[in-house]
């Protein structure tokens, strides 16, 4: 286990 | 002109001291209905939000919405001068450069005021939608920090996974690995020692265990924490401050490569 995900993956800007 | 007094000064303090080793600096923005401030680390692998309602202070005034940036670091050094007994009222001119804090001693024989000037951010604001979570687990704060502290001892990341009886942390590192679990306990006769899950589906997510080793310095915010979890979303770990408000956390996944 990895890679680490950063957050703009999963929220949109608002 | 913004002015806000919170009797119990020392709220301000631990969440800042809470913060301020993940984010460097951040816009506290305030309105009609509260205070509150979002940021990421400088990684943008985790994220801040506070939020503290107006009618969790004694004295509340935003006659325009404000967003000030301040350097967490700075306001760190100015609210260590607050005794953890004093009143903190903060107050600030419309489109004024600096922000005060008045620092009032129990008796009101001691008074305090540091000007912080103020600076600007650019800040990333993300839309973080409501969401139901597959699982919710709401356990002391003091087990969580515990936890995390032990776990990270031995590895560098966490396996979180949830069943409606128990939740589960585990890792594994170089000199060997360890789980911790921790069963369902609604504990009557010890609120402050129970454990409750609430599930729709068992999930089991990995974690950096920096990250949270570095919120559970929320620990003192609060006698319970909650960690909400959905497969393949980042965790939100929560800290609720009685009467006031909330200091969340989140923190996205690691991967398979």
């Amino acid at each position: 286990y990895g890679a680490q995900a950063s957050l703009e993956a999963y929220y949109q800007q608002a | 002109m913004f002015e806000a007094r919170l009797q119990q000064g020392a709220l301000l303090k631990k969440v800042v001291e809470a913060i301020k080793d993940l984010i460097e600096d951040a816009n506290f923005d305030c309105n009609n209905s509260g205070f509150s401030l979002q940021a990421m680390d400088s990684s943008h692998v985790s994220l801040v939000a506070l939020s503290l309602r107006a009618d969790g202070f004694e004295h509340y005034r935003c006659d325009r919405n404000v967003s000030m940036g301040m350097k967490l670091a700075n306001l760190s050094k100015i609210l260590k001068c607050a005794g953890n007994d004093d009143a903190i009222t903060m107050k600030s001119e419309d489109n004024g450069d600096t922000i005060t804090f008045m620092f009032e001693s129990q008796n009101q024989e001691r008074l305090s005021e540091f000007d912080l000037k103020l600076m600007d951010i650019d800040s990333e604001h993300l839309g973080i939608p409501e969401a139901e979570y597959d699982a919710t687990v709401k356990l002391p704060s003091s087990e969580f920090q515990r936890i995390v502290k032990d776990l990270a001892s031995i590895g560098d990341t966490v396996e979180i996974s949830v069943t409606k009886d128990a939740v589960k942390f585990g890792t594994n590192g170089d000199i060997g690995s360890a789980n911790v679990m921790c069963r369902q306990n609604k504990s009557v006769d010890k609120p402050e020692e129970s454990t409750e899950i609430d599930i729709t589906e068992p999930v089991a997510l990995t974690f950096a265990l920096r990250y949270l080793n570095s919120f559970a310095k929320a620990t003192p915010l609060s006698s319970h924490v909650v960690l909400k979890l959905s497969k393949d979303l980042p965790i939100v770990v929560e800290y609720h401050i009685e009467n006031v408000g909330r200091l969340s956390f989140f923190l996205a996944p690691k991967v398979e490569e």
